[in-house]
This record gives structure tokens, C-alpha cells and sequence, in this order.
């Protein structure tokens, strides 16, 4: 339980679920753990709040790890912790959004896939049940949301790695997240959520051609935010429509947001463009949460300033 | 342990389909190899100019590489031995 936590590695699930509760506990006036559900495998389920205690606040919701082997979306999820808990009170931007804003943080989305990755096969992507009644396991949680579900982009066969699931939010996890999120859409101002790899910063729609009614400001934050993450190490980020920029897909939880009422809905495909695939080194941790802070910030500024 | 799955000598393809033939015979390769897209998601999306990048088992590598060559698609190999790289995302540090 005292053990320092290490930002710059890979971390395991359990190695995570002790850090959730020790951040929770070291910082108490900043970060609280809520457990918002558990996993198909009974795993609790938890997500952080990071922000100064006080009255109404606007919120955004971030995610992290909705594809088990992508393990540096984990990894962004933890540093940004760290980099708030630590720089409060330190650095100006980040006391004047604490101060005003409050991130809830899930820094494990698929928490019995990432383990699966840890412990059985380090490509597993989908999660670990069995819905399905066949041999096959796993459904895409990034195709079970009910936004536009199981219409583009999506597979009906279990043993498919995209497969949908058996009907829009039929997995655990989904239910866990998208039913916390309705009961905050209140607060809730911005949705990002964190994938890998392709360098892209991706907004709504994926499941159809139509452009979102705030498109041209999507387009806009994006095209700023990704200016910002590659003033540090000059990455370079494409940013746009998904289906356009990726391909279309139905169901994805960035879509599904947006859809809520959540007008800032962004999805980060995080390093690299396939050197290393879902198999970034440790040792580029650091620059790619540095880098990647940038651009959520940029966003964060954004939606305190913008969002009604 | 990272994985009890061994990925030893598994490659990752890239392929960058020209036409909707080279499109097409990725996605009838997909059908009858074990090809885990990296990106896109999966043959469903995979379209003209698209970088595909796949991972194939060691013991399908070979015939994947032939088929290939026979229908003249160009190829790079990103990753020539999965299980060296799994090894290598902990930089040579025990986690």
C-alpha cells in the first residue's frame, strides 16, 4: 500500500486498483474514488473525481483503456492524475481548472481484458465475457454503445474482434459507464476517451456522414488542440470527423456522448503510427502523456470557457 | 508474465491496398488466414490507400508473405517477431 506508484511504466490492473485508493487517500480535498459498477468478471469498477471540492461545477469525463492491449491509454489516464494531484496549487492552468472544473477520470475501462492482456495473451482487445453462448469471448465494448448500434462498421459474430454484443449496452462495462454518465449529464460538459495508436484526434460522427450541429467549433478545438500537443515534440496529429478521418462505425461511446448532450465529445488516438503498434516502450511513456497533457488541457480550457 | 500466449517469429504486415482487386484480396486473405488487424479494426473497413497493418501467427506467416507475392501486393514487415517486441516494450527493465 505505501509502494510509490511509477508513472513511466506500465502498470497492471491490481498495481492500479491500489493506486486509486491511495491517490484518493493522499489527496482528499482533490481526488475521490467512486466505483460506478463491476466488470463481467466481478472486478469493481473505478473512477476517480479530480478537482477542488466545491459547489456545482462543470465536469469532464475521461476515459481510458476501452481496448485491453492498448496500453498507453492506461498509462495517459494515470499520469493526468498525477499531474493534477501534483501540480495544484503549482502550476496556474492547472489550479484554475481544478479550481473550476472537475474531470472524472476512468482509468481502466475494460479492466478483465486488460488483465487478460497481462496474464494470457498481451493482444487481447475485447472484453471477457460470454454473452454470446458460443466458444468465442469478448465483445468490442467500443461498438456496444446505443449509438446507432450494430448498423455500420460492426460484426454479429462472437468471434469477430469487432463483434457488437447482443444488443446495444448488453456488456457490463458499457452499462456501468453510460448509466453514471447519464445520471451526470448535468455536469457533464466534455467526453474524452483515450485509444491507441494512429495519431489522431477524432469528434462525432463515426456512424454516419452527417456532420455534428457544432462542427465547425469541433473541428476548430481539435485543430488547436493538436497544434498544442505537437508544440512540444512536433508529433503530428491528424484531427476530424471519424468516419471520414478513420472509417465509420456504429456504437463507438464517443458518438454515443455526443449524442447524450455532451458537446465536446473527442476521441485520442494516441502514439505511434505503427513502429511499435500496441506495443509502445515504456521509455516513451513520459513524452507521450507530456505531449498528449497539452492537447487535453487545451480542451479542458475550452469546454470551462464555452460550455453552457 | 506478459503473456502465456507465445508470439514468437509472429510478424505485423503493413499493406497499402492501390486499387479495390488489392482491397478485395485482403479481405478474402482475412477469410480463410488468422490475420488480427491492427489497423483498421478489421477487413470490414479496410478501403483503397488505407495503411493495413495485421499480426500473423509464425506458423501462417509464410503462406500469408507468398500469397502476397504471387497477387503482386507490396508489403512491408513493421515487426518481424512479436514476442522480441513484447519483450521490449519494458525497455530491458523488469515490471
Amino acid at each position: 500500500f505505501t509502494a510509490r506508484h511509477c508513472y513511466t511504466k506500465y502498470n497492471s490492473w491490481d498495481t492500479i486498483a491500489a493506486w486509486t485508493a491511495r491517490i484518493a487517500k493522499k489527496y482528499p480535498k482533490l481526488v475521490s474514488r467512486i466505483e460506478i459498477g463491476n466488470t463481467f468478471e466481478q472486478r469493481p469498477m473505478y473512477l476517480l473525481q479530480v478537482g477542488k471540492v466545491s459547489g456545482r461545477k462543470k465536469t469532464i469525463f475521461m476515459d481510458c483503456g476501452i481496448h485491453a492491449r492498448e496500453w498507453i491509454s492506461p498509462a495517459f489516464c494515470q499520469w493526468f492524475v498525477k499531474q493534477a494531484t501534483r501540480t495544484y496549487g503549482k502550476d496556474k492552468t492547472m489550479t484554475y481548472l481544478l479550481d473550476n472544473l472537475n474531470f472524472y477520470v476512468l482509468p481502466v475501462f475494460n479492466i478483465d481484458g486488460y488483465v487478460w492482456s497481462w496474464t494470457k495473451d498481451r493482444l487481447w482487445r475485447k472484453n471477457r465475457s460470454n454473452n454470446s453462448n458460443t466458444d468465442c469471448i469478448g465483445t468490442d465494448l467500443n461498438r456496444n454503445f446505443n449509438a446507432a448500434w450494430g448498423t455500420v462498421g460492426v460484426s454479429d459474430d462472437p468471434c469477430d474482434e469487432i463483434y457488437c454484443g447482443t444488443a446495444a449496452e448488453s456488456e457490463k462495462e458499457t452499462k456501468a459507464v453510460a448509466t453514471f454518465i447519464r445520471e451526470n449529464l448535468h455536469s457533464i460538459k466534455g467526453y474524452l476517451t483515450i485509444h491507441s495508436y494512429s495519431q489522431m484526434l477524432l469528434f462525432p460522427y463515426g456512424y454516419t456522414s452527417r456532420k455534428a450541429p457544432n462542427h465547425d467549433e469541433l473541428n476548430k478545438v481539435a485543430e488547436e488542440a493538436v497544434e498544442a500537443l505537437s508544440s512540444m515534440y512536433g508529433t503530428k496529429y491528424k484531427y476530424g470527423v471519424s468516419a471520414t478521418i478513420i472509417y465509420p462505425t456504429s456504437g463507438s461511446s464517443d458518438d454515443w456522448a455526443y449524442d447524450e448532450g455532451i458537446k465536446y465529445s473527442f476521441g485520442f488516438e494516441l502514439r505511434d503510427r505503427g513502429k511499435y503498434g500496441f506495443l509502445l516502450p515504456q521509455s516513451k511513456i513520459k513524452p507521450t502523456c507530456k505531449e498528449t497533457m497539452l492537447a487535453v488541457m487545451h480542451i479542458a480550457k475550452y469546454v470551462l470557457n464555452h460550455a453552457s | 508474465l506478459v503473456s502465456a500466449s507465445s508470439f514468437d517469429r509472429a510478424k505485423v504486415f503493413r499493406v497499402k491496398p492501390q486499387n479495390e482487386r488489392q482491397v478485395k484480396f485482403i479481405k478474402d486473405l482475412a477469410s480463410i488466414k488468422q490475420l488480427d488487424f491492427w489497423h483498421p479494426d478489421s477487413a470490414l473497413h479496410v478501403v483503397t490507400h488505407m495503411e493495413v497493418d495485421f499480426h500473423v501467427s509464425a506458423d501462417q506467416s509464410r503462406a500469408v508473405q507468398t500469397f502476397m507475392e504471387q497477387n503482386r501486393i507490396q508489403y512491408e514487415v513493421l515487426l518481424h517477431n512479436l514476442q522480441e517486441e513484447i519483450e521490449k516494450q519494458f525497455d530491458g527493465k523488469k515490471n
